[in-house]
């Protein structure tokens, strides 16, 4: 049988033995490329993450007494429901109208998305990125709630030392110097492009000219 | 994991060759 | 012999030698180079290096030295014991040359072939004896590739010393006889009390001489082949035989340098120029992500 290797954080090992299919990969739209993406739902803590797969070439596992080919490794990093919530809500939007939630995230292909309906404080989360009326919603024009993640971003790079600058080096290089190097534009620009791979392009377009 | 990749997937008598080391 | 240091460690090289008797620190002395395992499949390479004062040569050559090569391996071990028991003239020094490092040596990125690694070794053996005090004025060698070449090249590093390069050089010189003894007698016990690090099943102790056109060796090769990790490390990985086995037996393994055909194109050059109609466009993840190799999981 294949073999998969997948680093967890460490307080998802309880979520299956607290409940039957605690943990659920599903198949959901990668907001940015509108393709197919794999996610994992912590049904226990109403959780989304999504995963990334380390791929290089020419690597391969031992596990145990087995080998497994390809090395693949795969990572499972908590997720912003909103990104993917954007999405639906955008393509809603081109009829201009406040719709109900169910009316808006549907889709036939991933049709998993319904389960970021159940999602706890899903209201209080929708407050950040749309209008509502009753139980009716509209995406908000102001895209103010990107605005503040690519700041967060921008303060979490700093403080991991990510070079950002557009000089080729070598990641295993760090100089003392490396934040006051780098250009605050860098950082936006850095940011805003690691935004963009969670978000559809008009919105990406929109927020860069902003 | 391996810096080369062994074109199959199946058991194989790792501890026999190998000896973990951390 | 005591090995026990290559029984506890056998992936690398291991040195021994005799104290270096006084008389060898005084007197001119002669010194002599050879090997012994060159060719087998299995085991390791053993060079030595045999000296003795000048002056005492014929007492070497009362030893018996002289028909090293027609020796059984106890008459070895026996004139090996006598040139110890006799050792207030006689020093020698070896080098054994584990399996694995004449393997990883061979295949590595940087090739090291047998004879490079064969003369580094005479070398550091010849200097070895320099910088234990011996006074060495002439060095006879038996002879790894062009004898020409060799001693030019043994002469230029060692300027003071007379240095003679000859093939079947233990036939003609008693020192070089000895250092062949020593070199066989070490050989043949690091063989015998072989340490496999590896746990081998139904493993067979029986593996013929050694040779690689030993039938004997080749059926016990494709007894103990694993298909992922090969042969133990008591086999010659850079051997013909043994890689003929893998090819053949082993499961296939693919390097980054590996010149099989899985290397991506960058695109045909003509792709730049001429219209081959629309392309698709996705859009690539962040450099944050290609630069760790990082990309969505699509499948499981």
């Amino acid at each position: 049988a294949r073999q998969l290797v997948f680093l967890l954080p460490e307080y998802l090992k309880d979520a299956s033995k607290k409940m039957k299919r605690g943990l659920m990969f599903v198949k959901l739209v990668n907001p940015c490329s509108g393709e197919g993406a794999i996610y994992l739902f912590d049904m226990h803590l109403q959780q989304l993450f999504e995963i990334k797969v380390f791929k290089e070439k020419h690597h391969s596992w031992f596990i145990n007494q087995s080998v497994q080919s390809g090395g693949l490794l795969h990572f499972a990093t908590p997720m912003d429901p909103l990104f993917v919530l954007l999405h639906y809500l955008v393509k809603a939007d081109k009829e201009g109208k406040f719709q109900p939630l169910d009316q808006v995230v549907v889709d036939d292909i991933f049709p998993n998305c319904v389960l970021l309906l159940k999602l706890p404080e899903l209201e209080k989360l929708l407050h950040h990125v749309t209008e509502e009326k009753g139980t009716t919603y509209k995406p908000l024009r102001s895209g103010l709630w990107l605005v503040g993640r690519v700041k967060q971003t921008m303060a979490a790079l700093k403080t991991n030392h990510v070079n950002v600058s557009a000089r080729v080096q070598s990641t295993a290089f760090f100089s003392g110097d490396q934040v006051s190097s780098d250009k605050e534009e860098d950082y936006i620009r850095y940011a805003h492009g690691l935004i963009s791979d969670y978000i559809p392009k008009e919105l990406s377009d929109d927020l860069s000219k902003y | 994991l391996l810096p080369c990749e062994v074109l199959v997937s199946q058991s194989a008598p790792v501890g026999r060759f190998f000896t973990p080391a951390i | 012999m005591d090995l026990s240091e290559l029984e506890r460690d056998n992936t690398g090289r291991c040195r021994l030698s005799s104290p270096v008797p006084a008389v060898c620190r005084k007197e001119p002395c002669v010194l002599g180079v050879d090997e012994a395992g060159r060719g087998p499949v299995l085991g390791p390479m053993v060079y030595a290096i045999c000296y003795c004062p000048l002056s005492r040569l014929a007492d070497l050559e009362a030893l018996k030295v002289a028909d090293s090569k027609t020796l059984s391996e106890s008459e070895r071990d026996r004139l090996f014991a006598k040139m110890e028991e006799d050792g207030d003239f006689v020093g020698w020094a070896l080098d054994v040359l584990s399996p694995n490092l004449i393997s990883t040596s061979m295949l590595g990125r940087v090739k090291y072939n047998l004879n490079s690694l064969s003369h580094d070794t005479a070398t550091g053996l010849i200097q070895y004896a320099l910088d234990q005090g011996v006074k060495i004025s002439q060095v006879f060698v038996d002879t790894v590739g062009m004898p020409e070449t060799y001693q030019d090249r043994l002469q230029q590093r060692f300027p003071g010393i007379t240095v003679t390069v000859k093939a079947k050089a233990d036939a003609l010189y008693p020192v070089v006889s000895a250092a062949s003894i020593c070199a066989k007698v070490a050989r043949d016990q690091a063989v015998r009390n072989w340490q496999f690090l590896e746990t081998l099943q139904d493993f067979d102790a029986d593996y013929g001489s050694g040779y690689p056109n030993d039938p004997k060796t080749k059926a016990w090769l494709r007894k103990h082949v694993e298909p992922v990790f090969g042969f133990p490390q008591f086999v010659r990985f850079s051997w013909r035989t043994a890689q003929a086995i893998l090819e053949k037996e082993a499961e296939s393994v693919t390097w980054e340098d590996s010149t099989a055909g899985d290397q991506e194109g960058t695109g045909r050059i003509t792709s730049y120029f001429l219209s081959e109609g629309p392309r698709t466009h996705h859009h690539a993840p962040h450099r944050y992500f290609l630069e760790r190799g990082l990309e969505p999981a699509t499948t499981l």
